[in-house]
């Protein structure tokens, strides 16, 4: 248990400590103080370095002192032969003898008691960010006026995170701008703007401030921009270094802004507005769009338009043209649907002729019609080419959807009657 | 046929023949079969084959057996009066319209019909072919298709021939503008070549083609003039009529 004072006494002492014997105490005080050891009487057989018998006092595995031979005070009104002071609270004592033929050393008598440590100056590293505070047995730390201490009790940070921003259009600062910004925080900022519209930053290079980074190019205090799966930054220097207008593609886009202990700079603004969402001018084949714009944005309807024998297709029913929307995410609507060229079908067959078989029925394809020669003739003599025509159907320019009529040749034996002359 | 030559269906393949009597008719088309009215006057289904030259059993179980769906007779064609030989042919004309279309090809094939215009008149003379298996001057009737070229003449000869056994008297027969008298000594159609065509080149075209100006009708004898039907005096009933009846087309 730790204790506030103690004794340390080698083997047998006062009586001479027997050979051979390694014996450690761990001394331990409470918590957020240190430890003050002294001796008041060494009587250690001398060796070089002490390398035969000694006292060892080790901290933190570090060895700190080693004694050995016979010591007396220095001081006629102090009893103390040697002290040592550690900042920490714990600390082992080691006593270390070996066989030895010569006279007898009774060893040594150490008292330790728990002091004080000021954590505040005792130490290389500051234990708080702003403001330390020592008392007996520990500390606490405290911070400037704005500044609130964090959860791990050492932090000081301004209280910057929270603020959302809804409107359409708006102004963001870091804190205290242009004033130089709070160490040590982090500041967290949304822009919220409803669906549809994009959150569109711009920043003046010079709006912007902030610790340049370091030789490998980390950034001590940082601006960082977060919309959806695209983040862009972190940003630093002075002056922004990044693009001064940032199409987020979004309509939130998160805002952090990271400040480390040192280096504060005047920090920086910006602007955004919310874009409506656009969406892109495709260019569909076979279709025309209405009304035609340069640019479509959120909520904008269109009529496309199949151009003449093509059609759209939905299931098992066909039509000319389709609405699409553009949508919030900036995609259209029925984005799916394509015009495709019309199908005419495998054309009609017709007594005593015959059609070719066409490598596809769709909109443009020529096909002639033949009758069987030289018994049947075509009743129109143009009437054998039909084309697919844009309302589906196979259409000749003279009998319309009518099929050709294949007539039977009149009139025309296979052969010659031969009236034999007698 | 008298006077004429074997022939070959090929040679007239328009010629349809009638069984039971034995006559003849010319295919105009697809559905419709043109012939005598007296082929027909009493037989409203009448059992037709085409594209046979031969008659043999063998032969018409290989042919094309038409089917009639009805017959129509010129309605000025009077009818027979069975007590006395009949002596007026005039309108001897009828068309039989066949159930089913008949599929042409080499030995099936239509005759076509006279224009209207004045090139198809015809004049003493023109030469025409006839065609058929009636009697000849040997047989009854004969098995195998028979053709004749045979001249046109003047209505006024065939109005001179004399019966050599009259069944009526020669002021009787009836003979008008709607005939054609046509023959030659020894060249003439006769009993069981009726209804079939007497055809004649189609004026002033360069291939040979052939529309059918005559039906065989009647004659007071065989073997030298024979009377024909005037298919031209006919082409407007014959349109009107299948028009009428042509149901709906069925390509």
């Amino acid at each position: 248990e730790p204790t506030m004072h103690g004794e340390i006494l080698s083997p047998n002492y006062p009586q001479a400590y027997p050979n051979d014997v390694v014996k450690s105490w761990d001394i331990e005080v409470p918590e957020g103080f240190g430890i003050h050891l002294y001796f008041t009487h060494v009587d250690i057989e001398p060796s070089e370095s002490c390398a035969y018998d000694s006292v060892q006092i080790i901290s933190g595995g570090i060895e700190e002192g080693r004694l050995c031979g016979q010591r007396t005070s220095k001081s006629p009104n102090s009893p103390i032969i040697e002290e040592f002071q550690f900042p920490y609270n714990k600390l082992q004592v080691v006593f270390t003898s070996d066989f030895s033929i010569e006279e007898q050393f009774t060893g040594f008598a150490a008292y330790y008691t728990a002091i004080d440590v000021n954590e505040c100056t005792d130490f290389t590293d500051v234990p708080c960010s702003h403001f330390c505070n020592n008392f007996i047995g520990g500390y606490f730390c405290s911070c400037p006026p704005e500044y609130f201490l964090h959860d791990d009790m050492r932090n000081c940070g301004v209280n910057c995170s929270g603020d959302v921003f809804t409107a359409l259009i708006g102004e963001i600062s870091s804190p205290n701008y242009p004033n130089p910004y709070p160490e040590n925080s982090r500041c967290e900022y949304q822009i919220q703007l409803q669906e549809g519209f994009q959150v569109v930053v711009t920043m003046q290079r010079e709006d912007f401030d902030v610790e340049p980074a370091d030789s490998e190019g980390n950034c001590p205090d940082s601006l960082t921009f977060a919309a959806k799966n695209q983040q862009f930054g972190p940003y630093c220097g002075d002056g922004f270094p990044g693009p001064l207008t940032i199409r987020t593609q979004s309509n939130t886009l998160g805002i952090v802004f990271q400040t480390d202990l040192m280096g504060q700079k005047k920090g920086w603004k910006l602007r955004y507005h919310g874009d409506p969402i656009s969406c892109p001018k495709e260019s569909t084949a076979n279709s025309n769009w209405e009304p035609d714009k340069a640019k479509y944005v959120f909520k904008d309807v269109v009529k496309i338009t199949c151009v003449d024998g093509f059609e759209v297709v939905e299931g098992h029913v066909s039509s000319t043209s389709y609405y699409s929307t553009c949508q919030s995410d900036g995609q259209w609507s029925n984005s799916g649907l394509k015009c495709q060229p019309v199908y005419c079908g495998i054309p009609d067959p017709i007594a005593n002729g015959k059609v070719e078989e066409p490598e596809n029925s769709v909109f443009g394809t020529v096909i002639h019609y033949t009758c069987e020669e030289p018994y049947y003739y075509m009743e129109h003599e143009e009437g054998g080419e039909y084309r697919c025509a844009a309302n589906g159907r196979w259409v000749n320019d003279q009998l319309g959807i009518e099929l050709p009529r294949c007539i039977p040749v009149c009139g025309v034996p296979t052969e010659p009657f031969q009236v034999q002359q007698k | 046929i008298f006077g004429g030559q074997p022939a070959k269906i090929e040679n007239f393949p328009w010629q349809v023949f009638f069984n039971h009597p034995t006559a003849g008719g010319a295919l105009i088309n697809e559905y419709w079969v043109l012939t005598a009215a007296h082929v027909v006057e009493k037989n409203s289904d009448p059992s037709m084959y085409a594209g046979i030259t031969a008659l043999r059993l063998a032969d018409l179980e290989n042919a094309q057996r038409l089917y009639t769906k009805r017959v129509i007779i010129h309605p000025g064609w009077k009818e027979d009066d069975d007590l006395n030989p009949r002596t007026n042919f005039d309108n001897d004309i009828a068309l039989v319209q066949l159930k089913d279309p008949v599929k042409m090809g080499p030995k099936f094939s239509p005759i076509c019909l006279p224009g209207t215009s004045s090139e198809y008149n015809l004049s003493p003379g023109d030469m025409g072919l006839i065609s058929g298996w009636g009697r000849t001057e040997k047989r009854l009737h004969v098995i195998n298709l028979r053709g004749a070229k045979v001249p046109v003449t003047s209505l006024e000869t065939c109005k001179q021939v004399k019966e050599e056994n009259p069944t009526a008297r020669p002021e009787d027969y009836v003979i008008t503008d709607n005939m054609i008298c046509a023959g030659e000594k020894g060249v003439d159609s006769c009993k069981g070549d009726s209804g079939g065509a007497f055809a004649f080149q189609v004026p002033n075209v360069k291939a040979p083609k052939f529309y059918v100006a005559g039906l065989v009708s009647w004659g007071k004898k065989c073997g030298a003039y024979g009377v024909y039907t005037k298919v031209k005096n006919y082409v407007d009933w014959i349109l009107k009529t299948m028009q009428e009846n042509s149901g709906p087309r069925k390509d």
